[in-house]
């Protein structure tokens, strides 16, 4: 393809084949590939009409997706940020809270953790160990326990404590299930009871490795309880996440952390231009 | 769903006729985009749907059938080849378990990315099997995940079936190892193996899989696959099946609204049968594979 000179038919289902393979989903490929097309309709400067030029041109046209918003981690000034992360069944939830604390701890901020999952077996156990290593508190309950409940102990903990962050571990829901989306929906009221307008970071863990199921994980939360931003855990295997491109490109939710390994230093900042590099490589 | 899609296709059909190149083309078109929209790999999709052209081609617009009705008949024929038979009852593996569970114990494996639900899946199988009246043992051989023993441990107790105990320090085929000898000794008739999540492309750990495998000789490897993957259950089912072997797939987390493409495309790639599906995060939310059901399901 690289020797071919025209921008045609095949060359334009390699593209789509990039994109869908990346699933970045039938919705958004479709709509780059027209405006893509419709750029490249004028014959612009000659080294358009070759692969680079075509797949420069197809960056920008991503890279625009991601614009205009910002993927800094919302911050409370007057006081506590709560920071209440959700997410389908084992995307990386309780994993990236770990590696998050350990981030924040090394920019000095005082923080603790709140064993939301009072469900699963193991969860306390999991984000104790997490806590331990990321070397911040911890404040848990029994197994059982409602989790709103387990919600205001820590808020109550973090006020007491001058804690500069709570950070808060949910069980992980499918957005199908209606009582817990309800459940979800209760422990968001009850931080905002505790300190105003908590939860100030509603954070969705979306495994990379998901198709176009997590669109519509993304449009359920965020109709729910509102999500504020997106980690991408698990982007250290081959699967490309395409799919945060349909989420920007839909719902206008910035992705703003990345998981990349098992390990407490593995999340980064949530770079477009290097995000839209690896998609298209 | 695609039924509806295929419905306006045709439409303008009327009377008798050949389906036309540009009726075909059309229909192709909705069942490629129905398929990506289900998550079926981009690459199985193409074989598949140019399986249903060459099938199409040259119809005629038969007796009762609507033209619509036809081609979704092919689509629904060519999904049925492909994902294999449903488990006829008393067909389905040694003493109706779709596993085989001739071993003295029987060895099963479980493998399978991060996240995707193996050691669920394993206490659901304890259960399932020791429904079956079997005599079972759980092995934690999972040493890097935070509380992946607790975990393991607390579904063992919900469904009373014990866990290797393993003193720390062992590494997973030393516990693995240890484990079988004492489900041996002990002429247990199962042992469910709880591997740890890893990547596919992570040599180190997928050679860790090999070494267990020719340890201790499975009966069954199961590779665990989400219901919500997406384009990549391709590269990693055909580095799993690639690298380590695998008998059969589960398919876990079908209780939500993923449509379960991705089962067509490890099908394709491995050529390994679904042998069971998760439906729940209860240790009884187990059920055997029913491959008319996914193919409703990836169809929309
Ligand atoms: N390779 C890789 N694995 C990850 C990453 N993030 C999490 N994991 C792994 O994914 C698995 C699931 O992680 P958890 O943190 O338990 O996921 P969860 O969302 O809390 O799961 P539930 O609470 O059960 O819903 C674990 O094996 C983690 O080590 C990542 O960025 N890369
Ligand atoms: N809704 C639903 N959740 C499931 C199903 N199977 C597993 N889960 C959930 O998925 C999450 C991950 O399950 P685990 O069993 O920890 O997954 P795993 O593959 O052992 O994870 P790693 O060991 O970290 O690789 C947990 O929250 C489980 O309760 C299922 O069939 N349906
Ligand atoms: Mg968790
Ligand atoms: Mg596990």
């Amino acid at each position: 393809i690289r020797s071919k000179p025209a921008f045609d038919e095949s060359s334009l289902g390699q593209l789509e084949e990039i994109l869908i393979s990346a699933d970045v989903g039938v919705r958004t490929s479709s709509r780059l590939l027209k405006k893509l097309s419709a750029s490249l309709a004028f014959p612009l400067k000659g080294k358009e009409d070759r692969w680079e030029g075509v797949l420069s041109v197809l960056r920008e046209e991503m890279l625009d997706i991601f614009s205009g918003r910002s993927r800094e981690l919302i911050t409370n000034a007057d006081g506590l940020t709560v920071v209440l992360v959700v997410g389908v069944n084992g995307v990386g939830k309780t994993t990236s809270i770990g590696k998050l604390a350990n981030l924040l701890r090394g920019q000095g901020k005082r923080v603790l953790l709140a064993a939301g999952d009072t469900f699963r077996a193991g969860a306390i156990e999991q984000l104790e160990i997490w806590a331990k290593s990321a070397g911040v508190g911890i404040v848990k309950q029994k197994y059982g326990v409602d989790p709103s409940a387990v919600a205001f102990d820590a808020v109550s903990a973090c006020l007491a404590r001058g804690i500069d962050v709570l950070i808060i571990d949910t069980a992980g829901r499918l957005h199908t299930k209606v009582n817990l989306m309800e459940e979800l929906k209760k422990v968001k009221r009850v931080l905002g009871k505790g300190v105003p307008g908590a939860p100030h970071e509603i954070l969705l863990v979306v495994d990379a490795t998901t198709g176009q199921n997590a669109l519509i994980q993304a449009k359920l939360f965020h109709s729910a309880v509102g999500v504020s931003g997106i980690a991408l855990a698990k982007l250290d295997g081959t699967a490309k996440g395409g799919i945060v491109a349909a989420i920007e490109d839909e719902l206008a939710i910035p992705v703003k952390l990345v998981g990349t390994g098992e390990n407490l230093e593995d999340l980064q900042s949530f770079d477009p231009a290097e995000f839209v590099q690896a998609l298209l490589n | 769903g695609i039924s509806g899609k295929l419905q306006s296709v045709f439409k303008k059909l009327r009377g008798r006729g050949k389906l036309t190149e540009a009726n075909i083309n059309d229909a192709m078109r909705e069942v490629k985009l129905a398929l990506l929209e289900a998550d079926v790999n981009y690459l199985v999709v193409k074989d598949f749907v140019e399986a249903v052209r060459q099938r199409a081609i040259g119809r005629e617009v038969a007796g009762s059938l609507l033209p619509a009705q036809q081609v979704i008949k092919i689509v629904h024929e060519e999904m049925a080849k492909l994902m294999g038979p449903a488990p006829l009852a008393g067909e389905t593996g040694t003493a109706g378990t779709q596993l085989n569970i001739d071993g003295k114990p029987s060895v099963i494996m479980l493998v399978g990315l991060q996240g995707c639900g193996k050691t669920t899946t394993c206490g659901k199988l304890a259960f399932f099997l020791k429904n079956k009246g079997l005599t079972v043992l759980m092995i934690p051989a999972d040493t890097r995940r935070p509380a992946a023993g607790e975990q393991l441990e607390v579904l063992g107790r919900e469904v009373g079936v014990p866990v290797y105990s393993t003193a720390g320090g062992k590494n997973p085929l030393q516990i693995v190892e240890d484990g079988v000898r004492e489900a041996r000794e002990r002429g247990l008739d199962a042992v469910l193996i709880d591997t740890g999540g890893r990547l596919h492309i992570d040599d180190e750990l997928m050679n860790e899989l090999a070494e267990m495998r020719e340890m201790v000789s499975p009966q069954e490897v199961l590779l665990v696959i989400d219901a919500m993957t997406g384009q990549d259950a391709v590269k990693e089912a055909s580095e799993f099946e690639g690298r380590l072997g695998v008998d059969g797939v589960i398919l876990t987390k079908l209780d939500g609204d993923a449509r379960g493409g991705a089962a067509l495309s490890v099908r394709k790639v491995t050529g390994k049968p679904v042998k069971f599906v998760g439906v729940g995060e209860r240790t009884d939310a187990l059920e055997a594979f029913l491959p008319d059901r996914i193919a409703s399901r990836i169809l929309g």
